[in-house]
């Protein structure tokens, strides 16, 4: 369902030119479950913004569902951002002025729900995460390892079938990261496709397929046994 | 060095009590290294911010080289943090119009270095964590892994002899882990006292004392062997 067609990103910095993604293919199929690993500034996340519609490539193409990204408005786009794609971002990027219910509401709201259906989807999402006693907090009322669980709850919460989570555990102890990597196994099992960018060898055993970058390129492209 | 003597925090949130530190006592002694362990919430940041002296207890005592921290002006308190303590944030908290070099430059401004001595001793700090080659990129510009690596850099420019890093490694792959771990181990042995919050065992086992976190008490203060 994701084809990667020699996607080069390249920034300019000053007079610099900084190739962060240096002509990557990839193919991801319906019901994948993917660790992305490499080292800092490899290009993970870089990879991650292209995947999840948040940013362009400089060259090559990116076909979703066999449409060409690139040629879709911004109106289509911003629609499958919201509906089909669950994106944790690495830093959050949590609205300092909401609270965790509040934050985990906003997909809801772009969806269309109602307000009982918003309630009660964003509440759930929040128990699922462990922060049922936490739902009135704002971001800066967090531990850095709450804000972590708020992003994936707000992730989660319009249930998509695409889930792209850039080190989801990061900030987490080992007994909330097997939670949440539970709760990532068990999206899996009903047929959703999982894509985790991971530093550590613990999280990406639990994934199918291990994709390794290095450089802006892929070194390898292996399933997990 | 530091004693916290039946240390309380507590918020108010709506109507609610948190007690993010419910008595925490734990004396520190000079050119140890600590590893402070324990769940998402269970008090570590905030204790960090108050033996940082960026944050007071609700009740309880610190006392920073027997002086009762409470007891002193806002100056003398800033002065402390500035050139004693080196503080690396689990959020980084970097200034984000500032390039990497600047920010690394902002305690050097504030201890009164001249401008070359500012350059060279933060062109070091940066070349010392891998960054030589990023110093003009700003934190937008910058991987997860490498704004944390700046942190770190500001956090030791300044050569103090007290650190205090919360989660310094989340976002770093294993590589870069040890090559951090390794600027700590050498900073611990040239005599400085070290504290490291930290979820991974991994990182843990470089100190000589854990120290366990639950529900805002200490679970448990051991020698690593
Ligand atoms: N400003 C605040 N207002 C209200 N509650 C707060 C505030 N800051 C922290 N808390 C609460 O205090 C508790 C301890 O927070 P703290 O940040 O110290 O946890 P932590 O051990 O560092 O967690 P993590 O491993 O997730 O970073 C958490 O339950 C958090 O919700
Ligand atoms: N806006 C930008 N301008 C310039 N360079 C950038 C920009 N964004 C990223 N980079 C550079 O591109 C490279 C890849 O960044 P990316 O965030 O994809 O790395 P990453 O693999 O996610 O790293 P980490 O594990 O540290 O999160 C880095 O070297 C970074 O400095
Ligand atoms: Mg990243
Ligand atoms: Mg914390």
């Amino acid at each position: 369902i994701i084809e990667l067609i020699n996607i080069s990103k390249i920034y300019k910095v000053g007079t610099q030119f900084v190739h962060a993604l240096a002509g990557v293919s990839l193919d991801i199929y319906k019901n994948d479950y993917l660790a992305i690993m490499g080292s800092s500034g490899s290009g993970k996340s870089t990879m991650m913004n292209i995947v999840g519609c948040l940013d362009s490539p400089s060259s090559g193409s990116y076909l979703l569902n066999t449409y060409d990204v690139s040629g879709l408005d911004d109106d289509k786009l911003s629609s499958i951002r919201n509906k089909e794609i669950g994106f944790i971002f690495q830093t959050f990027n949590l609205l300092p002025r909401y609270n965790a219910l509040e934050n985990v509401a906003v997909p809801l709201i772009y969806a269309g729900k109602n307000k009982i259906e918003i309630n009660l989807l964003a509440t759930e999402a929040l128990m699922q995460v462990g922060l049922g006693d936490r739902m009135d907090h704002k971001p800066n009322e967090l531990s850095g390892g709450q804000r972590q669980r708020v992003a994936i709850a707000r992730a989660l919460v319009n249930s998509p079938s695409l889930i792209l989570a850039d080190e989801p555990t990061g900030n987490l102890d080992s007994k909330t990261s097997e939670e949440i990597m539970r709760l990532l196994d068990d999206l899996h099992k009903a047929g959703n496709t999982i894509v985790v960018v991971t530093h550590e060898n613990d999280i990406a055993k639990h994934a199918h397929r291990i994709v390794k970058l290095k450089d802006g390129l892929i070194e390898s492209d292996r399933n997990n046994n």
